[in-house]
Parts: structure tokens; C-alpha cells; sequence
């Protein structure tokens, strides 16, 4: 069972993920998928460890610009 | 650096206006801090920005002058009506809009803005950061450059970093200096100006004289600000202002590895090359490619183009032989040309990179240019060159479309790139 401390952990890092370009989801689970997270630690210099491990967390929390750090692929018009 | 894909038109100054100041920051502190920040990208590039000041506080609501305001510069308070609400202290500090969406700068009003202390939030410096995006530029992973997310806490003599520089540079090019302010600033003729009036006697050796009597070739690159141009067994390089009369040099004695007592090189004769940012080099022949960093080729090479590449491979007419490997300035990303079929690489990465779903596309539609392409780089400049044979274009990659610079595109590569005069060899007529 994850405590109460974890769930904030995921719930915090889904959303960090989801406004700064990582993922693109609604869905309320606290699923987060390592590719994403892995894509951060790579944009940010980190290991790659698909986990949010402590350094990740803690990079997740610095104070930082608002605007996304990727872009999803945009469809093409038709 | 990734540029966002929009630019503001540069030949008027841009101005901006503080619309709302926050609550606990003197007004004339946010002037001066917030001017010094966009100054920082006018020093390095030929923007100019002109500040429009309230006259009164009552102006903020009825406003004419907004209209006239290319930036507008507020300190909001969570909720503040972009659908990017702001989070209170920490955490969040600003956001900004780019060009196409009216290039806006917020900061939170609930941070505690600071000038020269390590308490509190930086103003100069995440000021800086905004407006790079109000200017047109993403965020950077290289964690030195202002275009960074993150903010680094309170930076004494905070400037911008080389990535910064290129990237406000590909936008909107270099400071035109007194002695050279050619609209043409920081291009490969701009260059070729100041060669021309700074040594008159400069030319290119006997040896050079090889690559004018048949100028076109098998490749192109950049290492640091030099140009490397690859023809058969050789390579000829350029500086910035000329070619270099130490060269050519043999391929085999420039880019090799010691491996079990064997001097290993790359091939002659390549189909083409591409330096990626991180100064690695990827060097392409038949379906094979080889990595060097810089000139040192690293072990594990050659490999399939399909392993270190996946997805050209997967098009059934995709038979090796690239004609062209670029980074392209509208975005950055890698692309390939190969005859008439351009395709594109999701990300910058060697192995874990793909093909980008929508490509391959034409490259007639895609560029708008008929002939075939036989090379392609990103100078230093920030430009995208494409060659065809002996002629070459300069690409405007804000318009997506051949430069409309007068002489017009192409070019003869001849005379620009390799200071050939007139097709004979340099060593006769150049200077």
C-alpha cells in the first residue's frame, strides 16, 4: 500500500508531468509512465531511471518558468 | 536551443510596456531591472526594444497606447485569466507567450522579488528568462543557459550563455557592428564581404585550386566555428572569413581512432555528415554510418543507418546512399534527404530516436526548391544552407522558403563558399 506521503509524491509528479509537456492525460490514476518520467530526467541532465527517485523529486520542486518544456507532436493538417 | 517556430519582424525597434507592477517592488526598480533583462538579448542580437511608460497609473485601463505595445509586462496573482493560473510563492515564477501569441510576459505577484540577494526570486534574471520566450525561444536542456527551465537561484554577472546567444542569433542575427553592418550580418557573403575588404591579397593555395575547377562536393560540417568541406579523399576547411591554405588534408589522417595498434578511420568518398550540438559527428556511406567526437571516431563503428536510425530503413525505396544529413534551424531536429524523399527524426538521440510518423514528405513540397538536393547544413550562423551540385541556397526558415536576398538564390558555391573566382582556380584569381 503506498502511505499517504507517496500518493502526494505521484499525484504531484503526474500533474508536474502532464503541465510541462511530458504526458497528456486526464485519467485520475496515479500511473505515471516511466518514459515520461525518463524524458524529464533526460531534459533536465539526470540519470535515467524511469523512477522518481529523490533527486528527481527534488528537481520536480525547484522553482522554475511556467511554460512547457516540450511540445507533443502536433498533428499536420490534412 | 529549440526555437518555438515564430519571430517578431525585426526591423523596427520592439517596445514594451509594464501594464500592471507588482505590489511589493518600487516601480522604478522594476524598470530598471526588467530593461536590463531584455538588454541582455539586444546586446547579442540586432533586436532593439523601446519602453512605454505609464504616464499615469490611470492609464493602465484606457489605454491607447497598448495597442501600439509589441510586449506587455504584467505581476498577476494566481487565477489571472490564461488558463495558467499562478501557484503562490515558489514553485511557478513566471510565463511567457511567444511572438505568434503576442509574445505577453506574467510574473507571479506572490513571489518575493529580489535584486542582489540570495533570499527570494531574481527578478533580472527570470526576466531575462520570459522574454527570451516572448522573443520566440523554447526551453533549453542545457542547464547553463538562461533558456533553461529551472531557476538557478540568484546568479551574480548573470548573462546569456553560448546556447542563448545562437539561439536569439538563428532568430533574429547578429549585432551589426560599425565597420560591418550589412544586412546580410553573420552570413556566410557577410563573411565573404569582410574577407574580400579585410585581405585583399588573401588566396587560397594550389592545393585549394583542386575543389574550383569541379566545386561541389560529398559533404559539409561545422566543428566549433570552422567549416569542413569533404570531397573524395580529402577535406578543405573554411573559417569564418577564408579558406585555409594548410588544407586539404587527407580524411584518413583527420578522423581515426588507435584500435589494437591499427589507425581505424572513416571512409573517403562519404555520402554525407551532420555534427550534432553535443560536437558528435555522424559520418554516412552506403547504409552505414561512423560517430566521431570531433575528430576522434569512437569505437563500435561503422553500424547499419537502420540500427542507429530506426525507421529509414522501414521504407521499402530507402536503400542507403543519403544525399543529405542536416539540422535543420526552423526546428533543430535531424533530417535526412535522400533523392526526391526528405524524413525527419523525432529527437536528436542515436538509437532511441525514430522517424517522425508524418515523414517521409517530398522534398519539392517540403522546401520548395525543384532541384535535387546534394547537401545540406546548419552554418553557424543559425541558417540553413541547402546545396544542389555546384549551387546553393540560403533558406529562410521563419518564411519556409528560399531567402529572397538579392543576387538571388542559388548561388554559385564556387565563389561563396570555396572564394573561386569565375570557376578557375583560386590560386590564379582569387584577391
Amino acid at each position: 500500500c503506498l502511505t499517504h506521503v507517496e500518493n502526494n509524491r505521484l499525484f504531484y509528479a503526474k500533474e508536474f508531468l502532464n503541465r510541462f509537456g511530458y504526458i497528456k492525460t486526464n485519467d485520475s490514476s496515479l500511473d505515471i509512465s516511466t518514459s515520461a518520467v525518463r524524458a524529464f530526467q533526460r531534459f533536465v541532465g539526470l540519470n535515467q531511471t524511469g523512477i522518481i527517485d529523490e533527486l528527481t523529486w527534488q528537481k520536480m520542486r525547484e522553482p522554475r518558468c511556467g511554460n512547457k518544456d516540450l511540445r507533443r507532436i502536433q498533428r499536420r493538417k490534412r | 536551443y529549440i526555437l518555438q517556430g515564430s519571430r517578431w519582424p525585426s526591423n523596427e525597434p520592439l517596445t514594451f510596456r509594464i501594464v500592471k507592477y507588482p505590489t511589493t517592488f518600487p516601480q522604478q526598480f522594476v524598470d530598471a531591472e526588467l530593461t536590463k533583462a531584455l538588454k541582455l538579448w539586444s546586446s547579442a542580437s540586432s533586436l532593439e526594444f523601446e519602453h512605454r511608460k505609464l504616464k499615469k497609473q490611470n492609464e493602465q485601463k484606457s489605454n491607447n497606447l497598448d495597442h501600439k505595445t509589441d510586449i506587455r509586462i504584467s505581476f498577476e496573482i494566481g487565477d489571472h485569466g490564461d488558463t495558467e493560473p499562478f501557484d503562490g510563492p515558489g514553485n511557478v515564477l513566471g510565463h511567457a507567450f511567444f511572438p505568434q501569441y503576442g509574445g505577453d510576459a506574467h510574473f507571479d505577484n506572490d513571489e518575493y522579488w529580489t535584486m542582489k540577494s540570495t533570499d527570494g526570486v531574481n527578478l533580472f534574471q527570470v526576466a531575462a528568462h520570459e522574454f527570451g520566450h516572448s522573443l520566440g525561444l523554447e526551453h533549453s536542456n542545457k542547464p547553463d543557459a538562461i533558456m533553461a527551465p529551472f531557476f538557478k537561484g540568484y546568479t551574480p554577472n548573470f548573462t546569456l550563455q553560448e546556447d542563448d546567444i545562437r539561439a536569439i542569433q538563428a532568430l533574429y542575427g547578429g549585432k551589426p557592428s560599425k565597420s560591418f553592418s550589412s544586412p546580410l550580418s553573420n552570413s556566410i557573403e557577410a563573411y565573404q564581404a569582410v574577407s574580400k575588404q579585410m585581405a585583399p591579397s588573401v588566396k587560397s593555395s594550389n592545393k585549394n585550386s583542386a575543389i574550383c575547377h569541379d566545386p561541389q562536393f560529398d559533404a559539409i560540417i561545422t566543428i566549433d566555428d570552422d567549416t569542413y568541406i569533404f570531397k573524395d579523399k580529402f577535406v578543405y576547411r573554411r573559417s569564418k572569413l577564408s579558406m585555409d591554405n594548410d588544407y586539404p588534408k587527407l580524411i584518413h589522417d583527420m578522423f581515426g581512432r588507435w584500435e589494437g595498434g591499427i589507425w581505424q578511420t572513416i571512409p573517403d568518398q562519404i555520402d554525407t555528415a551532420v555534427t550534432w550540438p553535443n560536437q558528435q559527428i555522424f559520418f554516412f556511406k552506403g547504409k552505414h554510418y561512423w560517430k566521431t567526437n570531433r575528430f576522434q571516431l569512437q569505437a563500435g563503428y561503422p553500424r547499419l543507418i537502420s540500427d542507429g536510425f530506426r525507421g529509414l530503413d522501414e521504407q521499402h525505396f530507402f536503400t542507403g546512399h543519403l544525399d543529405a544529413a542536416f539540422i535543420y534551424s526552423g526546428d533543430n531536429h535531424t533530417y535526412f534527404i535522400k533523392d526526391a524523399m526528405v524524413w525527419r527524426l523525432n529527437i536528436n538521440i542515436e538509437f532511441t530516436n525514430s522517424i517522425d510518423i508524418d515523414y517521409p514528405q517530398f522534398v519539392s513540397s517540403w522546401l520548395h526548391i525543384g532541384e535535387k538536393i546534394t547537401s545540406a547544413l546548419q552554418w553557424i550562423n543559425g541558417r540553413t544552407y541547402f546545396f544542389s551540385y555546384k549551387s546553393y541556397y540560403r533558406y529562410d526558415h521563419i518564411n519556409h522558403q528560399v531567402d529572397d536576398s538579392y543576387p538571388t538564390y542559388p548561388r554559385p558555391i564556387s565563389e561563396w563558399w570555396l572564394q573561386c573566382k569565375h570557376g578557375a582556380s583560386s590560386s590564379e584569381t582569387a584577391g
